[in-house]
């Protein structure tokens, strides 16, 4: 049995991931 | 009924179908909204990346498959734009609701978001579909991933960066589904994103360069 998708803990969104201050 | 794995692939196709059915090629009337909220309107951008990708896409695809199969990937292009319009249209309200702000002028700017968010509606649409054919083809003739990193020329750090929002946001992915994205995600971080011209290894320097700059500024207060 595969776990279930993990995820992350922080609340970071798509916006901070590219780097969109 | 019980599930056999044939069960599982049509259960998946059917969901990805059930999804798009009714979901358009164009960006709907919200998304219009927030390019039209944006500092520099991103629309025409966006729509000609569209078109210019696609052409790629249904040569790759031809080149790959056989000429006379062009028209199984301009039906699988056509999905994975309906996916990709309909998975921004989530992002940005979930965005829109975290930071309470309406204009994403830099972001859907940003070519290589938009590139990485196409590929992995893409990567959804084929490895739905990878299933139903054969998987014993040649390499020549694999579409798996990363197959679609290199249609679009898109690193694999990138690409990356998308898929946790996209599960998140996209909540009627199968469970199959998700745990492909899964293991994209894990070959990503195991290899693909270790190749030497990777974004990531600028982004370790930033983060050294931030940490000795803070060790600095400590040391002075001291």
């Amino acid at each position: 049995e595969v776990l279930e998708y993990q995820f992350g803990l922080e609340e970071e969104g798509i916006r901070d991931l590219f780097d969109c201050d | 009924p019980p599930q056999t794995p044939v069960r599982t692939v049509m259960n998946t196709i059917q969901q990805l179908i059930m999804i798009l059915n009714t979901a358009s090629d164009q960006p709907s009337e919200t998304l219009i909204t927030y390019f039209n909220n944006c500092t520099v309107n991103p629309k025409e951008n966006i729509l000609k990346r569209v078109q210019d990708i696609g052409c790629i896409f249904k040569e790759k695809f031809a080149q790959a498959v056989g000429q006379g199969c062009a028209e199984i990937g301009s039906q699988r292009f056509r999905l994975g734009v309906r996916l990709y319009y309909r998975v921004m249209e989530s992002m940005l309200k979930s965005e829109e609701e975290r930071l309470a702000i309406q204009n994403f002028s830099k972001l859907l700017n940003d070519n290589t978001f938009h590139k990485s968010l196409l590929a992995c509606a893409l990567e959804v649409v084929m490895a739905t579909y990878s299933r139903t054919t054969s998987q014993h083809l040649d390499p020549g003739t694999d579409l798996s991933f990363p197959w679609i990193l290199n249609v679009l020329n898109l690193k694999a750090f990138d690409f990356y960066k998308v898929i946790e929002s996209f599960i998140k946001v996209e909540t009627n992915l199968t469970r199959e589904m998700i745990k492909h994205l899964e293991r994209c995600e894990h070959r990503i971080m195991e290899s693909l994103a270790w190749v030497s011209d990777s974004p990531l290894f600028d982004l370790i320097k930033q983060s050294k360069a931030r940490e000795a700059a803070a060790n600095l500024h400590e040391s002075t207060c001291t």
